[in-house]
């Protein structure tokens, strides 16, 4: 059976706000090593890979792993009956035809109690082959969610360009263009805000906005965001939480 | 025009 306690219920409220636009049911993986989840959207154009730790519930248990089929829209309907400070708590039989999910306040005195059907899922199993990439650009989430955010007024793609100077992200439309660029600054004062650069070689890619601001949905849950980045192969945009990621890969758009 | 390409060319099915 698997029973965890996350201290910061709202986590799972941010992890679930993260991922429930771009994937409609998933199979959350539970084990010793915590809960993971590896799905790819529809068009099969996206794919969405989260860990949560053993380490980042008190208690975490699961005797057997479990595969808990689950349609994300309820989950985060039921989520929303949680209190933003509550903690809650997750548990499934090993027969897991329900998941439990329990909302205790802070005070402790008010708790409530879901149970969420579950469902079979047919999921396939990706293997993510280790990639050395070309291109590693570290920055701000939040100016992230901004640059996606305003170049999608002009275009449906974005073209990220990055060297050693900086990165940039270009956008034209039938309305005109824009571009933003970043320059790398890794002594600013706020380290928050710094962006980083490690690049074996330039690189020049063009990806679907669409997706990159359904990624940046997951921005609460991190201050930072990392960009990987070789030619033709799927960008890797990460989200470091304190135990555990939140991982989206895009396949690139190509040609002229 | 570009073309959006899929993540099945780069991710094997296990």
């Amino acid at each position: 059976m698997l029973e965890a306690r996350l201290q910061t219920g709202a986590l799972l409220k941010k992890v679930l706000e993260a991922i429930k636009e771009l994937i409609t049911d998933a199979n959350f993986d539970c084990s010793d090593n915590g809960i993971a989840l590896q799905a790819m959207d529809n068009s099969h154009v996206a794919l969405v890979a989260l860990l949560l730790r053993h380490d980042g519930f008190e208690p975490y248990r699961c005797d057997r792993s479990l595969a808990l089929g689950v349609n994300l829209v309820s989950l985060s309907k039921v989520l929303r009956c949680a209190g933003n400070d509550d903690i809650i708590t997750l548990k499934a039989d090993d027969t897991a035809d329900v998941l439990s999910l329990t909302f205790e306040n802070t005070d402790n005195d008010r708790i409530s109690e879901y149970e969420l059907k579950l469902m079979d899922i047919d999921s396939e199993h990706l293997g993510i082959p280790d990639t050395t990439y070309e291109a590693v650009v570290q920055m701000s989430s939040a100016e992230f969610a901004r640059i996606c955010k305003d170049l999608q007024v002009l275009s449906d793609s974005v073209q990220i360009d990055v060297t050693k100077e900086g990165v940039k992200f270009g956008a034209k439309g039938e309305l005109g263009s824009g571009a933003v660029t970043l320059k790398q600054n890794g002594n600013v004062d706020k380290e928050e805000e710094a962006t980083l650069i490690e690049l074996q070689q330039n690189v020049s890619l063009n990806f679907s906005l669409k997706y990159l601001v359904n990624f940046t949905k997951a921005t609460p849950l991190a201050s930072r965001v990392s960009l990987s980045m070789s030619s033709e192969v799927p960008l890797l945009v990460e989200y470091k939480m304190e135990a555990g990621y939140i991982r989206y890969y895009l396949a690139p758009k190509i040609g002229e | 025009q570009q073309t959006q390409t899929t993540l099945d060319s780069f991710f094997d099915s296990t």
